[in-house]
């Protein structure tokens, strides 16, 4: 993991995270930060250029209460179709499995077959249900994910999952396309009197006036 | 494209999670616009664990769940911003701050209307305090607001109150929008609308060669 954050590292630098003032710290960890949380960032051949990591996986360790906000483009990428579908029928979720490089978008149902494969290996591999791992992806649009060099690589993106910050900086690297900087942040703060932990990352450059719901 | 994971050991009700996941999704990602574009394939995902041991929520009214919503909030809001800053060409952010509208989302449509500007944000960029495209942006919003109630303030110059343009020093409103620029900083623009309890925010970017050349490059 140490020498995977070195080579993420070398590729973009962190951004800046200007957090609102209030009643927490931020704390390191992003995604994994949280009690009950892993994730991983590697290279697995997906981007059409370079080697900066280009696949990311966020494991929750139980079934974790989910909730997602999509596109209301109305031409919506596969993993949207997908992961809206799964959340209309679970409540809870267990993985987010997310590439760089193609956006799976105005693909049709060979691009939504390959999210299904992805999950259902993702699933297989976690040992989890296939409806509690979830699909982003980001890159071109109009072009499918290179999904013989994604599935290939996921028994390495399965093994290199930490709950470590470094875990998580690595995920961060890995869904960025276009940025010049990884986003990840991390606070903590009490509720109700015990303290509780809230983390994130997001990826996000140009095509940016979302409309989610 | 905007894509996050948002991940919390608070324990909540899957439905009480939902619901504040999408408040703060309409506080955070739904108030950034770099380009005027709505991708394909913005997605947010939250996960929540419950294994903080926390007392299980199942309110969103409740003390407790307030907590947590800014929380929740501030997170994203703080990813939010990032993706505003690290804007394709940008070389800096823009926060717009609304108030005295009718509501909070009354405010936050004015806000992104302003940050979204094509014209704003190329003032912007080219380090001209141009408050008519501010007020005009506002005034496009779809929301509506007596035009003698507008304050435009650029960082700490007044530039129009009461719906009346003012005297104010052009080098001192310039060098803000420069200062911005060359530290990648951030260009606060303050609006007020009138005497309502309403105010939101929008995060944007100023407009620059860069982008055209940008997207002129990356195929689809």
């Amino acid at each position: 993991v140490t020498s995977s954050l070195k080579e993420a590292s070398n590729y973009i630098p962190a951004a800046p995270i200007f957090l609102p003032e209030g009643p927490w710290k931020q704390i390191p960890g992003g995604v994994t930060a949280a009690e009950g949380f892993k994730a991983a960032g590697i290279y697995a051949g997906v981007r059409a250029k370079g080697e900066k990591p280009d696949l990311a996986l966020v494991l929750c360790d139980v079934d974790a209460a989910a909730a997602g906000a999509f596109t209301t483009n109305v031409v919506a990428a596969a993993p949207v179709v997908y992961c809206k579908k799964m959340l209309d029928s679970s409540k809870t979720a267990r993985a987010v499995l997310i590439n760089a490089g193609q956006a799976n978008a105005a693909t049709g149902d060979a691009g939504y077959q390959d999210v299904v494969d992805c999950a259902n290996t993702v699933a297989m591999l976690l040992k989890v249900r296939s409806e509690e791992v979830l699909i982003e992806s980001t890159g071109v649009i109009g072009q499918r994910i290179k999904k013989d060099a994604l599935l290939n690589s996921l028994p390495k993106l399965v093994n290199s999952l930490s709950s470590s910050t470094e875990g998580a900086d690595c995920a961060a690297v890995a869904i960025t396309t276009t940025d010049l900087v990884s986003k990840s942040v991390a606070v903590e703060s009490q509720v109700g009197g015990t303290y509780i932990r809230v983390g994130g990352m997001a990826k996000g450059s140009g095509m940016i006036h979302p409309n989610m719901a | 494209t905007m894509l996050g994971v948002v991940t919390t050991d608070a324990s909540v009700d899957s439905d009480v999670w939902r619901k504040m996941v999408k408040v703060a999704v309409n506080r955070s990602f739904n108030q950034i616009t770099v380009d005027g574009d709505t991708s394909t394939n913005d997605t947010v995902i939250a996960l929540a664990s419950g294994l903080s041991r926390s007392s299980r929520l199942s309110s969103v009214d409740c003390n407790e769940a307030k907590q947590l919503q800014a929380c929740l909030d501030a997170v994203m809001q703080g990813l939010a911003k990032s993706i505003a800053w690290d804007g394709e060409g940008a070389t800096c952010l823009i926060e717009v701050r609304v108030t005295g509208a009718n509501s909070e989302a009354e405010a936050a449509k004015i806000a992104r209307s302003v940050a979204s500007s094509s014209l704003v944000k190329a003032a912007v960029y080219g380090r001209d305090p141009n408050w008519g495209r501010i007020a005009a942006a506002a005034g496009y919003a779809g929301v509506s607001f007596y035009q003698n109630k507008l304050r435009i303030l650029l960082g700490d110059s007044l530039l129009m109150d009461g719906g009346q343009p003012l005297p104010f020093d052009r080098a001192v409103a310039g060098n803000y929008l420069r200062k911005a620029g060359e530290t990648r900083g951030t260009v606060i623009i303050d609006i007020s609308v009138g005497d309502g309890p309403g105010s939101g925010q929008a995060w944007g970017c100023d407009l620059s060669y860069d982008y055209v050349k940008i997207n002129a490059e990356y195929t689809t």
